[in-house]
């Protein structure tokens, strides 16, 4: 993908599992 | 046309395999050495290292949830190793190193076997 309008993201991309519940 | 790349995908996805390591969620195999057991998941360990890879293909023994590793391993650099599995991170101990190239050439980890044969030429 890299080049083609590619616009980075830097922040978290998922939910973070807690370590503990 | 175009698309967003989220940069550390790659690592919040691994530190949620840790999260789920540590918690023992969805954890499919007890790797045993030396008295010693070590929870992990097959997919993780199969990505990692070439011996857990011939092991868990193989469809005689895919479905085991336990392997007991040969006892000339040893535990703590197998746990050095997997904790590198999980967080890309290999703690590095004059006092283990050694054990550690040992136990990655044994898990058939070339490219580790590799950093730590320069890390101890650097340091000689």
């Amino acid at each position: 993908y890299e080049g083609v309008n590619t616009i980075k993201e830097m922040g978290r991309s998922i939910h973070e599992i807690p370590r503990q519940e | 046309d175009g698309c967003i790349q989220f940069t550390r995908h790659a690592g919040d996805v691994l530190l949620n395999f840790n999260r789920l390591r540590s918690r023992n969620i969805l954890t499919d195999v007890t790797i045993q050495i030396d008295g010693q057991h070590f929870c992990a998941h097959k997919t993780v360990l199969v990505a990692c290292s070439g011996l857990f890879y011939s092991i868990f293909t193989d469809p005689l023994k895919s479905n085991l949830s336990a392997i007991s590793l040969d006892p000339e391993v040893d535990p703590d650099g197998f746990a050095i190793l997997l904790d590198f599995m999980y967080t890309s991170t290999l703690t590095l101990k004059d006092s283990l190193v050694l054990v550690t190239m040992n136990t990655a050439s044994y898990l058939q980890m070339e490219h580790v076997v590799d950093t730590c044969r320069r890390f101890i030429k650097s340091r000689e």
